[in-house]
């Protein structure tokens, strides 16, 4: 599965980063 | 011991986990309303491979939300928590998974976090050999973890684990996480001795339950991949995503 890596995964950032997150 | 308060025998810890547990009705709510909004660009009636990748999806949103609540996980940089949850997002979805059939108590049938209940001869009839080799492989599991007697003290610990199971040498914080790991291994220990004196390698046993997540997370990666080359995934899917994401 880790052929074709695309690098960070956009959206968990986005769930993490503060301020971004769901919660 | 000091660490203990509140319910007898219970660690510190496993009570900090329960209080951040998701209400089951709360996560199945959020989600249903999700399904029920058109996918973008999609306004027709989605097939249900396509609404089961987007349950996965928010499902593992829920995850991450929960991860975000989780002592010392909270504490620590982006960075080191995109990369514990890069090793173990699949781990995570595989035990909800798992721990919800133990819930659910029927073995004909599975639930899904939506609270529909499909029937096995369903999931043979209609998914295909690959899904449902699966679906086979991660009943066995429900069975073996039901004959331990798997509560939800353990559920939340062993979730817990999961969470932290990375080495250490991967991430920038090593102090914190090895912290985490060392207090979850300490609380479940205590917990199992204390409650199921009469079963002493229940540790053990519940541990070795974990490597087999592990390999069906594997398993299950294999296959949404093997989804993605065939052009079978929808759009934007968070799961695919996190598949084809370089390790950190």
């Amino acid at each position: 599965p880790c052929q074709g890596a695309t690098g960070r995964p956009a959206i968990l950032y986005a769930l993490l980063s503060p301020g971004l997150g769901s919660g | 011991p000091e660490s203990f308060s509140g319910r007898p025998g219970v660690p510190e810890l496993i009570l900090q986990l329960l209080q951040l547990e998701p209400e089951e009705e709360q996560v199945r709510a959020r989600i249903l309303g999700c399904l029920q909004e058109p996918a973008k660009g999609r306004p027709d009636q989605p097939a249900p491979f396509s609404l089961l990748c987007r349950m996965a999806d928010q499902t593992f949103i829920s995850i991450v939300d929960w991860a975000r609540r989780c002592m010392i996980f909270k504490e620590l940089e982006v960075a080191d928590q995109m990369t514990l949850l890069q090793n173990c997002w699949s781990e995570l979805l595989v035990f909800d998974h798992v721990y919800r059939q133990i819930q659910h108590g029927k073995e004909a049938s599975i639930l899904l976090v939506t609270g529909q209940e499909v029937e096995l001869s369903t999931v043979a009839e209609q998914a295909g050999s690959l899904l449902h080799g699966l679906v086979l492989r991660t009943q066995e599991l429900v069975l073996q973890l039901h004959a331990l007697q798997l509560d939800r003290q353990e559920f939340v610990c062993l979730k817990f684990l999961i969470l932290f199971s990375l080495d250490v040498k991967f991430l920038n914080n090593h102090g914190l996480v090895k912290d985490a790991q060392e207090k979850a291994n300490a609380a479940l220990l205590d917990y199992t001795l204390c409650h199921y004196p009469h079963c002493g390698d229940k540790f053990q046993q519940l541990l070795l339950c974990l490597v087999e997540v592990r390999a069906l997370s594997m398993q299950a990666k294999e296959y949404l991949y093997h989804k993605h080359l065939g052009n079978e995934m929808p759009r934007n899917n968070l799961l695919i995503e996190m598949l084809q994401a370089k390790p950190t």
